[in-house]
C-alpha cells in the first residue's frame, strides 16, 4: 500500500512559522 | 613530425636549432670611426720591416665607412667588412660592443674575428635581465691581475663553475689582421658533461645580452715617439665578425622560437608548458611541478584531474609528496554540484546518480529532502536516502510509514494510528 505524500496544507504552522516552507 | 613528440605521440625533449644569434642584429658601439672623416693606417710586417698603409674612414661615404652593422652581417671571407673604432681609444678609456639577443638564449660561444690586431685586454659580459645588470663571462689580458684583478688561467672546479676566468691566450698582437678570439662558455667546466643535471651551468650559459669591452690596445710602443700621430692612427679596434652561438632557451619544451604578436621572440612551447621560455605550466596543468626536460624525461606538465567539473586548479606540494610524487593538483571551484580535490564526489545536499559517470554534468542529483518529513537536508551520498523523522518513509521522507498517519504538527508529521 502506497501512502499519500505529506499534505503541507494540513499542518498547523502557528508555532512553527520559521519552519514553514515558502510555498506552503 | 613534431620533434617534441616521438612516433607514438609520447613527449620527449626538444630544443631549438643551434644558431648564430647575433646574425643580422644591431650592435650598440661606443665608438666608430668616420665622424668626422679621419685617417687610419693598416700595419703590415715583412720580416723585421713594418709598413703602414693609410686610408680614410668616412661615415658619410659607404665605400669608406665601417659601421657597427658590419659586425653581424654575412661574413664573406672573400669580402670582409669591418666595423672600426676611432683611433687610439686607449686605456683607461674603453670601447664597448653591446648586443641584445631579444630573448633568453643558452650561449655556447662568443667569437670575434679581428681586422685589427687583437686587443691587449678585453672582457666579455653577459646580462640575464635585458641589460639591467651585467656579469663577467670571460677576460682576456696579458696582465690579468693588473687589469681585472684575476689570476691568469685560474683552475675551474665544481665550486666556481659560475665564475669568469682570465686568460692570456689569444692576446698576442700577431696576426696583425684576421686574429680570432673565441670563448666557449662550457669549455673546461667540470659539470659540462652532465649539463642536464647542473642548474649552475644552465644558469651560467643563460643570457639575454652580450657586451664586449675592449680595454687596452696592443701597440708596438711607438705611440709616444716623434711620429706619434702616424703611430696612433695605426691603433684602433676593428672587427669583421661577432658571433654568439647558442640556442633559444626553451628548457627542452620547444623545438623553435617564433615571433609573437608584439614581434618579440618567444618559444613555441609544447608539453603543456607556457611562458617565453616555456618556464611554467600552462593553466590547468598543475598536477605536478614544472621541470626542465632532460634527455631521459620530457617532464611534461600534466592536466589536473577534475572530471570535467572545474576549469582551474592549483598545485599542492604536500599532496604531491604524499602521492609518491605522482599527483599534486587540487581542483578549484568544482561545478555541477561536485566537491573534493578532483571534483570526484557530490557536494552536501546532493547524491551520486549511479546511472551516470562522475564526469557527467548531471552525475550529482539534489537530495530534495522533504522540508517537514526529513530530519536534515543531507542525504546518503550513494543511495540518496534522506534522514527521516519517526514514522516517515520514502527516499525524500515525503510519506508516512505504514501504520502512521499525517498529523497537524510539523515537528512530528506522522503519528501512529491509535
Amino acid at each position: 500500500e502506497v501512502m499519500p505524500t505529506l499534505d503541507m496544507t494540513l499542518f498547523d504552522w502557528t508555532d512553527y512559522e520559521d519552519m514553514k516552507p515558502v510555498d506552503s | 613530425p613534431d620533434p617534441c613528440y616521438d612516433e607514438n605521440g609520447n613527449p620527449r625533449r626538444c630544443i631549438p636549432d643551434f644558431v648564430n644569434s647575433a646574425f643580422g642584429k644591431d650592435v650598440r658601439v661606443s665608438s666608430t670611426c668616420g665622424t668626422p672623416a679621419a685617417r687610419y693606417c693598416v700595419m703590415t710586417e715583412k720580416g723585421e720591416e713594418r709598413t703602414r698603409d693609410c686610408h680614410t674612414c668616412d661615415a658619410g661615404d659607404p665605400k669608406k665607412s665601417h659601421p657597427p652593422a658590419y659586425l653581424t652581417d654575412l661574413n664573406n671571407p672573400h669580402n670582409l667588412t669591418c666595423w672600426q673604432s676611432e683611433n687610439y681609444v686607449q686605456y683607461p678609456q674603453n670601447v664597448t660592443l653591446t648586443l641584445s639577443l631579444g630573448k633568453t638564449f643558452e650561449v655556447t660561444y662568443v667569437s670575434l674575428q679581428f681586422c685589427s690586431p687583437r686587443p691587449e685586454s678585453m672582457a666579455i659580459f653577459k646580462s640575464m635581465d635585458y641589460g639591467k645588470s651585467w656579469v663577467p663571462f670571460q677576460f682576456y689580458s696579458t696582465q690579468c691581475k693588473k687589469m681585472y684583478n684575476k689570476q691568469n688561467k685560474a683552475a675551474i672546479t665544481k665550486q666556481n663553475e659560475q665564475e669568469a676566468i682570465c686568460t692570456d691566450s689569444h692576446t698576442d698582437m700577431h696576426p696583425l689582421t684576421g686574429g680570432l678570439i673565441a670563448f666557449s662558455t662550457l669549455d673546461g667546466r667540470p659539470s659540462a658533461h652532465d649539463f642536464d643535471n647542473s642548474p649552475v651551468l644552465q644558469d651560467w650559459v643563460t643570457a639575454t645580452d652580450i657586451k664586449v669591452a675592449f680595454s687596452r690596445l696592443h701597440t708596438f710602443g711607438d705611440e709616444n715617439e716623434d711620429d706619434s700621430e702616424l703611430a696612433r692612427d695605426s691603433y684602433f679596434y676593428a672587427v669583421s665578425d661577432l658571433q654568439v652561438g647558442g640556442r633559444c632557451k626553451c628548457n627542452g619544451h620547444a623545438s623553435k622560437c617564433v615571433k609573437d604578436r608584439e614581434g618579440n621572440l618567444v618559444c613555441d612551447c609544447k608539453h603543456n608548458t607556457a611562458g617565453p621560455e616555456c618556464d611554467r605550466c600552462k593553466p590547468f596543468h598543475y598536477d605536478r611541478p614544472w621541470q626542465r626536460a632532460t634527455a631521459r624525461e620530457a617532464n611534461e606538465c600534466v592536466a589536473c584531474h577534475c572530471n570535467l567539473h572545474a576549469r582551474r586548479c592549483r598545485f599542492n606540494m604536500e599532496l604531491y609528496k604524499l602521492s609518491g610524487r605522482r599527483s599534486g593538483g587540487v581542483c578549484l571551484n568544482c561545478r555541477h554540484n561536485t566537491a573534493g580535490r578532483h571534483c570526484h564526489y557530490c557536494k552536501e545536499g546532493f547524491f551520486r546518480d549511479m546511472s551516470k559517470v562522475i564526469s557527467h554534468r548531471r552525475a550529482c542529483k539534489a537530495c530534495d529532502c522533504h522540508p517537514v518529513g526529513a530530519a536534515g537536508k543531507t542525504c546518503n551520498q550513494t543511495t540518496g536516502q534522506c534522514p527521516c523523522k519517526d514514522g516517515v518513509t520514502g527516499i525524500t521522507c515525503n510519506r508516512c510509514a505504514k501504520g502512521y498517519q499525517q498529523s497537524r504538527s510539523p515537528i512530528a508529521p506522522c503519528i501512529k494510528i491509535p
